[in-house]
């Protein structure tokens, strides 16, 4: 371990959780065509339950966030070596009645950070930053303010996520972190990192990014980032996980970005182990083909 | 000067609404009801894992050199080559009940963990970062010359570049270069340290959850004890289970399921219920 210098149990183990989305507007009994927040429900089927309802359209009542990181407490936390979270921490911007403010999805990012530190944390130590088990966050296009839209840093949006996971961003990288919302984390020190890319910098979404051509957009920069980190740990002799929240797939990236991001994956395979998002929901994966984007960007020169 | 004036307001209204209701469309798809992912996950199907089907179709055989090989037809590329050209994408169910919620646990390999010292680097991390941080500040003050806001400016940067032309542009420093030859092959391609082997997927079942949850509520139980006794996450499915087991989880494992995806209608239409959380959704 690299803060208190002892020797930890590996298990071989790692849990990859994303997009809680707790709405603390969850009402039990309300109606789950008013996204469950509120009316009378129009039959038993209409009626929003206690720990949710799936492919009704609302967002995870606050019960089933609670419960979850319970049972993970009982059944998981001392069996995994490390946790990869892939952001969206707060609710969806579905009922005009009630928009979100900044305030909220900030303070529902620090009050599930806060839970999660909580549960990882080693109780018997006084050093907020002494895990039992590594937690590696990311942000989602939901826990920014616009909705997807996230500009470089340093901006008073990457000072306070640097504030809500202080903990949990190595010491080091506090400057980089403003600039780019991202860094990377030694899981077993020496030998095994995390990345946590901010996605957002990349994806299409995002009105800030047009693309990943010129120095002045927010991909370019993240790219540069990440050539130079994982270049590094090439040197250190050290293999890596990439995550983040949106994946890097051709629907959801800018011009350009999709192909440069499946670029450095492809030439860092002596080093990159995979790489684990979230966002869409769905349990699937993309097999990414690296000659094929080195075709692209050829063809784009 | 006044008309001018009014329609272009007329226009900016017209903008904003339509900014709006755009806005207001995507919030709304955002939270609602899962809807085209099937669509979505069939497009997957067709687009991705049958390209990649195709392309292991056509890898050169073992017995390459023997005379039924049609090296006009075939790649010049063998099965494993092809599989070093991927990487993958793994993209996770989430805790939002858009299908039933689920969590992830990954295995691997921890085989030769002791045997292996971390190889110290003589450069601090605290070095390294300042470094980097250097580097990307100087490529923002880059960017302040550069003045690429101002079209004045940028029509004289442009006149200026011409003038330079014939000259070797710039390395793009967003583009790697190529991966050194005398580096091995990963954990994601070769079984070693650190390969992934194994997942499992679990995930709640929010109707026998919320069902048993009332009914124990009903038996008399408290809200807090019925919670306790029904809400629970059990394994959906693991990587290794039928119809489609995969060996290990190297690049060549999703390679090979993709291209059975493609093929196989069994496996397929159980791919597709574990995508969905075993919700039974359909679009």
């Amino acid at each position: 371990d690299a803060i208190t210098g002892l020797e930890r149990k590996i298990y071989g183990r790692f849990l990859h959780i994303t997009d809680m989305h707790p709405d603390a507007f969850y009402k039990e009994g309300s109606s789950i065509e008013n996204v469950c927040h509120e009316g009378k429900p129009k039959n038993t089927k209409d009626r929003a339950p206690r720990f949710g309802y799936a492919t009704g359209g609302c967002d995870s009542p606050p019960d089933l966030v609670n419960y979850t990181l319970e049972w993970i407490t009982e059944n998981l936390r001392d069996k995994i070596d490390f946790v990869i979270w892939t952001g969206d921490n707060v609710r969806h911007d579905n009922d005009r009645r009630i928009p979100r403010t900044e305030f909220q999805i900030l303070d529902m990012n620090e009050l599930i950070s806060g839970k999660i530190q909580k549960l990882f944390s080693n109780p018997n130590s006084e050093n907020p930053r002494d895990f039992d088990v590594s937690v590696v966050p990311s942000i989602g296009n939901n826990d920014v303010f616009p909705h997807n839209m996230f500009a470089l840093g340093p901006t008073l949006q990457t000072r306070e996520y640097h504030r809500i996971w202080n903990n949990l961003v190595p010491q080091e990288q506090q400057r980089t972190f403003d600039r780019s919302a991202s860094f990377a984390t030694e899981v077993i020190p020496g030998k095994l990192a995390v990345l946590s890319i901010n996605t957002l910098y990349l994806f299409k979404a995002n009105p800030l990014v047009d693309n990943c051509n010129s120095k002045k957009q927010p991909g370019y920069q993240i790219l540069l980032w990440l050539g130079a980190v994982l270049e590094e740990f090439r040197q250190r002799g050290m293999k890596v996980w990439l995550s983040g929240h949106v994946p890097p797939i051709e629907k959801n990236f800018a011009e350009g970005c999709f192909d440069k991001y499946t670029l450095w994956t492809h030439e860092y395979r002596d080093i990159i182990i995979g790489g684990l998002y979230g966002h869409m929901n769905m349990d699937h994966f993309i097999p990414v083909d690296g000659e094929a984007s080195w075709e692209a960007i050829k063809q784009s020169e | 000067q006044l008309n001018t004036s009014e329609n272009q307001k007329d226009d900016d209204d017209d903008l904003d609404m339509t900014a709006h209701a755009m806005a207001g469309r995507e919030a709304h798809l955002m939270g609602a009801k899962p809807v085209g992912k099937e669509a979505y996950m069939n497009r997957v199907r067709e687009r991705i894992y049958e390209r990649v089907h195709q392309k292991i179709q056509k890898a050169k055989p073992l017995d390459a050199e023997g005379d039924d090989y049609d090296a006009k037809r075939k790649s010049s590329k063998s099965f494993d080559e092809i599989c070093e050209d991927y990487s993958i994408v793994s993209i996770s169910g989430s805790v939002i009940p858009t299908f039933n919620p689920s969590l992830r646990v990954w295995e691997y390999n921890i085989t030769d963990l002791d045997t292996q010292t971390p190889t110290w680097q003589s450069k601090s991390w605290d070095q390294f970062y300042k470094t980097l941080e250097n580097i990307m500040e100087r490529d923002s003050s880059d960017i302040e010359n550069e003045h690429l806001d101002d079209p004045e400016q940028e029509f004289e940067t442009q006149r200026k570049k011409k003038k330079k032309r014939g000259k070797k542009p710039k390395e793009d420093k967003t583009i790697p270069r190529k991966k050194p030859k005398n580096l091995p092959l990963g954990p994601a391609y070769e079984p070693q340290l650190f390969s992934p082997t194994r997942f499992v997927q679990l995930y709640a079942d929010l109707k026998r959850i919320n069902k048993k949850y009332y009914s124990l509520l009903e038996a008399g139980k408290t809200p807090d004890e019925a919670a306790g006794q029904a809400f629970q996450y059990e394994v959906e499915y693991a990587s290794d289970d039928d119809p489609y087991p995969m060996k290990g989880l190297l690049v060549k494992d999703f390679v090979l399921l993709a291209s059975k995806l493609a093929t196989q209608k069994k496996s397929w239409n159980k791919f597709m219920e574990r995508a969905f959380m075993s919700t039974g959704y359909t679009d």
